[in-house]
């Protein structure tokens, strides 16, 4: 079982779009494959069509392992209308989470602790994340084997990007390893000078941890999310399928 | 003094960016405007050109308030080179800040105190909010007189407007107040199905606290904030700009 984390402290850069349609294409290779919201917002979850405030619980329940009531991860997990998809849904109740655990040690590997016990029941995890660092994030971070990290191509993600790193950074000396990560330009417009000099920037900043693939903008793949489909699976969006198939074949040559 | 907050927990709607545009036409007109980044990723620090790592403090200071080394609110605030727009910034420490302070109770009226020792200096102040319910967010929630609510014109978004009244709902409960809120349209494309869609489904399911003022996709908003300039003062970002005054002029007609 391979674990990847979709994070950026940035929101709205495409994370889980692309958890999704990286999902989507490793679950139609084949693979079975889980994707865990770890947002409280529940956007990954709602894509599916799930009300994130009927389910009886999901990822929260992680964090009460201890408890006599918790019912095994592998309980809150449903399947998608998508062949070897499944998810593990986020609750709005997560949100109370960093204020209730606040500086209580060893709450950082309540996700890796499950995902271990599911490590028979999928080939592949993916895990999306929310726009701010806490122990949300600190748990997918501590779970995963690499990083992807979507950064929308314009002025305001790029300073972002910087700040995500340095969060990573401080992570990384903390659990004393270094993450393996992979930065993926999104949301690009060749038709704007932002989109095109932040790209030249990314290049230029960030050469040796860039993915190659690039993202673009494509309208279809909000139509695809409208409609509950990933974009790999969206005979429609080529353009944006396109670009994520690239980026899968990117991140396996990588793992080889 | 009057105080906007401007937030959203969905991710990437807007929120720094009409933060921006609003506070720089209301300088334009001669109103002393204060623009407060809660946000610990900084994008409105980040937008006038401060580097968040390097500041001294800003916002977290308020919630040492009562530390002997604490500086007043007015020593944190940062003047831009725009007339009457000031800037009271973020600094990553803030991300700390819902571990810290935990369940301790009344750290939700640390920005209203705060504000509040400044009402003789400013006409205006805005307040930018981070994507997530957390401390910072309830801290601008209790600090103001009125919400304004960023809201992309496409699906993901529109789930996450309803998951973001939900919790203004359960805030209101707590302090016993209702606040007024107007929801804004924003990175509208009349082009794509998937946004004239989800407009109709914003006018059908929250017409009475609906902005008539939809704010289009405009890329030179984007050259704009790559310049550090607010929309309003980007001569290129004409429909953008146009669309804020616009707004503008609603949220200054309701509060008559
Ligand atoms: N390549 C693309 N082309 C067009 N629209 C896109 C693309 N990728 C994402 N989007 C749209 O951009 C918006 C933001 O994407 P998404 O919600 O995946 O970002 P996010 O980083 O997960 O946001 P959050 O920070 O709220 O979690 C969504 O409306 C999505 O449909
Ligand atoms: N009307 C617009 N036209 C084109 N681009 C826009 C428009 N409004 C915002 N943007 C761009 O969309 C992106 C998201 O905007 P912004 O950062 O203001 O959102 P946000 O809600 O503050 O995000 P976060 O959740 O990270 O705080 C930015 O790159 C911004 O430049
Ligand atoms: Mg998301
Ligand atoms: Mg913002």
């Amino acid at each position: 079982m391979r674990v990847w984390a979709v994070a950026n402290q940035k929101g709205g850069v495409g994370k889980t779009t692309t958890t999704v349609a990286l999902g989507g294409l490793l679950a139609a290779a084949g693979a079975r494959t889980l994707l865990v919201d770890m947002d409280p917002h529940a956007s990954l979850t709602s894509y599916f069509g799930f009300d994130a405030e009927a389910l009886p619980g999901g990822v929260y329940d992680l964090f009460r392992a201890g408890a006599a009531d918790a019912p095994p991860p592998a309980e809150r997990i449903l399947p998608t209308r998508f062949e070897r998809l499944a998810v593990l849904p986020a609750t709005p109740a997560m949100a109370t989470l960093d204020r209730q655990l606040g500086a209580r040690a060893g709450m950082g590997l309540a996700l890796a602790e499950a995902l271990a016990t599911l490590a028979d029941d999928y080939d592949r995890v993916l895990v999306d994340c929310p726009p701010m660092l806490g122990v949300l994030m600190v748990n997918a971070l501590a779970a995963c084997e690499r990083l992807v990290i979507p950064t929308q191509t314009e002025f305001l993600a790029l300073n972002g990007l910087e700040r995500m790193l340095r969060s990573l950074a401080m992570i990384e000396r903390a659990r004393g390893m270094r993450l393996p990560r992979l930065i993926v330009p999104t949301l690009y417009d060749g038709r704007t000078h932002a989109s095109a000099a932040s790209l030249r920037a990314l290049r230029e900043r960030h050469a040796d941890e860039l993915a190659q693939s690039v993202i673009p903008v494509d309208t279809q793949i909000r139509e695809a999310s409208l409609a509950g489909v990933p974009a790999g699976a969206w005979p429609a969006a080529r353009r944006g399928a396109q670009a994520y198939r690239g980026l899968l074949d990117e991140l396996l040559a990588q793992e080889a």
